[in-house]
């Protein structure tokens, strides 16, 4: 069973949200 | 498409967040089929001989943000989710892994919200999509010919155009429509798949094509902003699509999960806690790659 350690939290900045953003124009 | 594509946009951000950690514990990945720009598959990944489908939740709810900010242990009776339909595919075999991931962020679904945004010096991205067959090339390969776009407003327009050409190869196409006025898109394009804005514009703007004979009005209110205000990535776990099979159950469209008020289509589900922790995965993957 998880415990709240197991969660891997990475860090969020908008070159993430970039890419995102660029694959679902593309995705159209 | 404005939900439709910001769901999207954080399931590539998760992929892409994952795929940054994987790189710094040096834990080797494949991508597989980067092929077609349009294919969905292209972010696939494939960990030590496993093909990995990573489900991504978009978590929006400030409550729920503000919750698991504070204690991410709030994901552990969160639901992982898989489409049965997915689920009973053939893409995955049973040795293959799901892994579950979150993505806590807000999003500026109205236009209110996009102008606060902009007025606090965020990003924006601003879309406007074509749904018809013809625009996006689906009812027939062709050229579109010229392709105008008329400004209704007073002052002039900065646009992308997307779409793609004759070998459906991606054009993206920068183009200034001056106010009340004309301007030619200097590409040829065979699928018009949308228009992005930089600010919200005021009027209308009118798309003519000289091939389908036919003009398609994009109004204020259809410009979506599928730009994501992402705050925390959580890769919560995984498990082979085998152990999913035995411990989940099946959960009918428009039940109630910690994560969304209604779930959209029929899912195989269990909670979060009974995934395996990602670290294990990553030690598993980097014993197979040395041996």
């Amino acid at each position: 069973m998880l415990t709240a350690l197991d969660l891997l939290r990475l860090p969020y900045d908008d070159s993430l949200t970039r890419a995102g953003v660029e694959y679902a124009k593309k995705s159209l | 498409p404005g939900p439709r594509l910001r769901k999207i946009v954080a399931g590539v951000a998760v992929e892409l967040a994952l795929r940054r950690w994987l790189d710094a514990n040096q834990v080797p990945y494949d991508l597989l089929g980067a092929t077609a720009f349009t294919e969905r598959d292209k972010y696939d990944l494939r960990l030590g001989g496993r093909r990995v489908d990573l489900k991504s939740f978009f978590i929006t709810d400030r409550d729920d943000i503000t919750a698991l900010r504070h204690d991410p242990g709030w994901l552990l009776d969160a639901a992982a989710l898989v489409p049965e339909d997915q689920f009973n595919s053939h893409k995955l075999e049973d040795g293959d892994v799901y892994v579950f991931g979150f993505l806590a962020g807000l999003e500026a679904r109205q236009q209110a919200d996009t102008r606060r945004v902009l007025d606090a010096g965020q990003p924006v991205e601003l879309v406007a999509t074509f749904v018809d067959d013809d625009w996006l090339g689906r009812a027939q390969w062709r050229s579109l010919g010229t392709l105008t776009l008329h400004n209704d407003g007073p002052l002039p327009l900065e646009l992308e155009v997307g779409g793609q050409g004759r070998d459906r190869e991606a054009i993206v196409e920068p183009l200034v429509v001056p106010a009340e006025a004309r301007a030619a898109v200097a590409a040829r394009l065979y699928a018009l798949l949308y228009l992005r804005a930089f600010q919200p514009p005021p009027a209308g703007v009118d798309v003519r094509s000289s091939a389908l004979h036919r003009t398609h009005s994009v109004l204020p209110s259809d410009w979506h902003n599928i730009w994501v205000y992402g705050m925390d990535v959580f890769i919560a776990g995984w498990l082979t699509k085998g152990e999913f099979r035995e411990r989940s159950r099946r959960l009918p469209a428009g039940s109630r999960v910690k994560q969304y008020p209604r779930t959209q289509t029929v899912n195989r589900s269990l909670p979060i806690r009974d995934l395996r922790p990602i670290t294990e995965l990553a030690r598993r993957i980097k014993d197979f790659a040395s041996r």
